[in-house]
């Protein structure tokens, strides 16, 4: 079972134009093993990126570095993922 | 649940309960509704769609699939809510029972069940398919790249690796292939929509070329008004246009397909989106995002209906 402890869900807010294009460089370099949650469309709309534990480091750099203002949307994916299956498994419950 | 009415709509279920719904649906609703499987996934789970119908052959159709990435949960449960909405508003709400006695509808709610399963059971984060890539340690095809629409151009992935990876060929995926077999076969069809969550947009064709498609007026003000109603319920907001102009360039999706075919209601939904929750959208959310979505879905239905063409 593949979990996600640590994993983070950054919410990307780019200001213009080069930096949507940065952003959008970023789907295409495998090296950050990223999940694009939401896709790069235009500067009003953020882009929500999943971000494995081992690499949030470099990659909140990376937006650092180049200006881009970020917000942390889910601290820890695996956290949330644990809520949504007891709720599951509560709610199954219920019948029995 | 024994039955339909006692299914619990208001939170995610896994694959054999949403089979075993179908099943209840058909069972208790035989003169409206039956179970076409229309073909078998990698895996070999059957790809079932409901069709809703009120009799006569071949009559002019609505295709509506929910759920080929797998991990777009709400777009399942939404599908299952759907199913019940036709059957209990069929016969009271006038405008579905019209189209109804004109049209049939087809919903496929578990249209990558191969990839919800390993969502379930092993990766809430899965999109693709489950079959393997020759090659590489890599599994899967992102369905949503692998039909015969400007497949293999810009916004799509060559690598196996890649959540958008579009596959060796079109219609590699037999979930794709089986669609497309289907839909050619039955030659009515006269709206497609594919549900697809979260950013909140309805989409039109084209996503592979920037050259706007010949209804793109007529389409552009359905989806006006299509989000129109759906915010009325929750004013939800909603962006709308074609999908390169909107979102980003895509090769290979469904509806650029279905256009093509001379499909003409071709549109493609994202849902609803609280900001926080991306995928992992709580269940208070399923229903309202079902009934606003089942507004919109009205407004294209029922245009479908009073523009034959």
């Amino acid at each position: 079972k593949e979990t996600f402890e640590g994993h983070q869900v950054l919410r990307m807010y780019a200001k213009n134009e080069d930096q949507l294009a940065l952003i959008n460089d970023l789907e295409d370099n495998h090296e950050f093993e990223l999940d694009f949650w939401r896709g790069v469309t235009d500067v009003r709309t953020p882009v929500d990126v999943r971000v494995p534990h081992h690499n949030l480091r470099s990659i909140k750099i990376h937006l650092e570095s180049n200006a881009i203002d970020y917000s942390i949307m889910i601290g820890d994916l695996q956290a949330m993922l644990d809520e949504e299956r007891m709720e599951m498994v509560s709610a199954a419950r219920v019948p029995e | 649940p024994k039955n339909a009415d006692s299914y619990d709509y208001a939170r995610y279920h896994p694959i054999n309960e949403i089979y075993s719904f179908q099943d209840m649906l058909v069972a208790e609703n035989p003169k409206l509704v039956s179970k076409i499987v229309i073909g078998k996934s990698y895996e070999g789970r059957p790809l079932n769609v409901l069709k809703f119908s009120t009799g006569g052959t071949n009559r002019p159709a609505i295709w509506i699939d929910t759920g080929i990435h797998s991990r777009e949960w709400v777009t399942q449960a939404s599908g299952t809510w759907f199913a019940k909405k036709i059957v209990d508003d069929y016969g009271r709400d006038p405008a579905l029972t019209a189209i109804l006695n004109k049209m049939d509808i087809y919903l496929e709610i578990v249209t990558n069940p191969d990839g919800y399963y390993f969502s379930h059971t092993s990766n809430r984060m899965w999109r693709k398919t489950r079959k393997p890539n020759p090659g590489s340690s890599c599994i899967g095809v992102d369905p949503n790249r692998n039909w015969d629409a400007g497949f293999g151009g810009a916004g799509a992935s060559g690598s196996p690796c890649a959540e958008t990876y579009r596959g060796p060929k079109a219609n590699s995926e037999s979930e794709v292939k089986s669609i497309v077999d289907f839909v050619k076969s039955h030659g009515n069809f006269k709206a497609f929509i594919s549900l697809h969550a979260y950013s909140q947009m309805l989409l039109y064709p084209y996503g592979y070329t920037k050259t706007p498609c010949k209804d793109d007026t007529e389409l552009h003000s359905l989806a006006k008004k299509a989000v129109t109603d759906l915010a009325s319920l929750y004013g939800t907001r909603y962006r709308f246009g074609s999908i390169i102009n909107t979102i980003y360039q895509a090769s290979g999706g469904s509806i650029d397909w279905s256009y093509n075919q001379g499909i003409k209601y071709s549109f493609t939904f994202e849902l609803r989106d609280t900001g926080r929750y991306g995928f992992i959208l709580p269940t208070n959310q399923i229903i309202p995002t079902a009934t606003e979505t089942w507004q919109a879905l009205m407004a294209i239905m029922n245009h479908t209906y009073k523009n034959p063409y």
